[in-house]
């Protein structure tokens, strides 16, 4: 997060406010309730209070205005410039203009008026903007269906007003940070030759041409998907993904959520009703089968005949000896599968797998095992990796390498 | 590059207006009414252009890729993110 320059704030953290005009492509009630909805986000984080008055001179003014109006910041039409706020001080200080050549919404359509008011509101409070993607301080407008204040946005307004008098101190949601060597995955998908990782409500892929990993919201291709997406695969020759949360699931083509979407797994897949959720899932292109993985035990289901194979569910550790339980998320890519698993620590039994496959005693953790190719298998380890040879059970030598010297980006 | 694939391609140097006008309303770049076209390479666009791309977590080039042209064109808050 970042302070105003100068550090400006309200001495008196009781302040008024007053919506001076009223947008007409939303009723009044609702452009009120809007606004006032904007306050309650600051105001359950800080000593900050607000009360709205209907006349006079109130610290925080509110209006619908277009093009030049007179305050040295004019507005340019439609799109681009959405709406200013000028810091706390007096007479201007506060004060939040929203451009009248914008359309104004209560849903998901450009542009919501309560998302945009929470952010200028943060200016009149003494914010400015904050490079955190997921942050409602956050320069660009990105409205991913709820608006809530990051932990960003909290820390930021705390460090001006200090803590809210709330006994339980109010957090909000952390973005994930891609080179966060602890980051675990909520699913992981191919997509039309990339590779799309899936966390909260961010979706992460790299590319050759921008070696800067991207993360941005999922609602930005896909608004109507939730968050926390709990596993996903694509059905390539459908140009197909198929995305997994509790007991529903959603299939897009590109940006397109398919008609009918969300559907219940039972029917369309064969799950049981004992099944309430899928922690990951994968197709095998080649052969049209795709695996399913709920707590230990697999599934496997055949995209041509559109049904479970017989002798389904087995434990994984059947099919997949080797990768333990509670697979979070999993992906096939140039014809290896990589498991990215939670941490495999503590699991005494692995533990000794480990060390019998030639890992040094310290190996405490692996981060990704990839499956057989070519009798091959890959062990990721923070930013190394080893590779096991299955015709001589044992590690190959001249390993751990680099990962990123072998797997370039 | 928000497309499947993310857009590969280098686009061409274009845009020049939207980049000179978006780092003047963002970035405080001092316009002195000299012709746009010369003003581009010179070196507080390229700085001021750092300084956007670093805000934004972009490849910080100093040139207006398409990354960076995606971004300036993308509706937002009209308070600069610099020297406000």
């Amino acid at each position: 997060f970042v302070l105003t320059q100068g550090n400006p704030q309200w001495e008196d953290t009781h302040l008024t406010y007053r919506i001076e005009n009223y947008t007409p492509d939303l009723s009044r009630a609702d452009a009120d309730h809007a606004i006032e909805k904007a306050f309650q986000l600051w105001s359950s984080v800080s000593p900050l209070t607000f009360t709205k008055v209907s006349e006079g001179q109130a610290d925080i003014m509110i209006s619908f205005v277009r093009g030049d109006h007179r305050d040295n910041s004019p507005f340019d039409g439609q799109g681009g410039n959405l709406a200013h706020a000028f810091q706390p001080g007096s007479g201007i200080g506060g004060d939040v203009h929203f451009d009248e050549d914008e359309r104004w919404t209560n849903n998901f359509r450009d542009y919501n008026l309560y998302r945009v008011a929470a952010h200028e509101l943060g200016h009149s409070l003494g914010l400015a903007h904050s490079t955190d993607i997921g942050a409602l301080m956050y320069p660009n407008y990105i409205f991913s269906g709820d608006v809530q204040l990051s932990q960003d946005d909290i820390s930021g307004i705390q460090a001006i007003y200090g803590p809210s008098q709330n006994p339980t101190q109010p957090i909000g949601p952390q973005t994930p940070q891609v080179c966060d060597s602890k980051l675990t995955f909520d699913a992981v998908t191919t997509i039309r030759g990339e590779v799309m990782f899936f966390k909260d409500r961010f979706y992460m892929r790299t590319n050759p041409f921008y070696p800067e990993a991207e993360l941005n919201f999922i609602s930005l291709f896909w608004p109507h998907l939730p968050n926390g997406l709990q596993a996903a695969y694509e059905v390539a020759h459908r140009d197909e993904v198929r995305f997994f949360k509790g007991d529903k699931y959603w299939a897009v083509k590109g940006q397109d959520v398919l008609y009918g979407y969300p559907k219940y797994i039972y029917r369309p897949f064969g799950f049981p009703r004992t099944v309430k959720n899928i922690d990951a899932a994968v197709s095998e292109e080649d052969t049209g089968k795709t695996y399913f993985f709920v707590a230990n035990k697999c599934w496997r289901y055949d995209e041509y005949k559109q049904s479970m194979d017989a002798g389904y569910p087995k434990m994984i550790a059947e099919d997949f000896p080797g990768i333990g339980n509670n697979v979070d998320a999993v992906f096939q890519k140039d014809g290896n599968k990589f498991w990215a698993v939670r941490g495999i620590e503590g699991q005494a039994g692995y533990l000794r797998v480990i060390h019998t496959l030639g890992f040094p005693p310290t190996m405490r953790k692996i981060k990704a095992v990839s499956g057989k190719e070519k009798k091959k298998t890959y062990f990721f380890v923070e930013d190394e990796y080893w590779r096991f040879d299955e015709n001589s059970q044992s590690m190959e030598q001249g390993f751990p390498r680099i990962i990123a010297d072998d797997f370039s980006g | 590059s928000h497309s499947f694939p993310a857009a590969t391609t280098e686009t061409q140097e274009q845009d020049v207006e939207t980049v000179q006008k978006y780092l003047e309303n963002y970035y405080n770049l001092k316009s002195d009414g000299k012709q746009v076209e010369r003003q581009r390479n010179s070196d507080p666009v390229v700085e001021k252009l750092k300084q956007m791309q670093k805000f934004f977590g972009l490849k910080v080039t100093g040139k207006p890729d398409a990354e960076t042209l995606n971004v300036m064109k993308q509706p937002r808050c009209g308070v600069p993110d610099m020297d406000q």
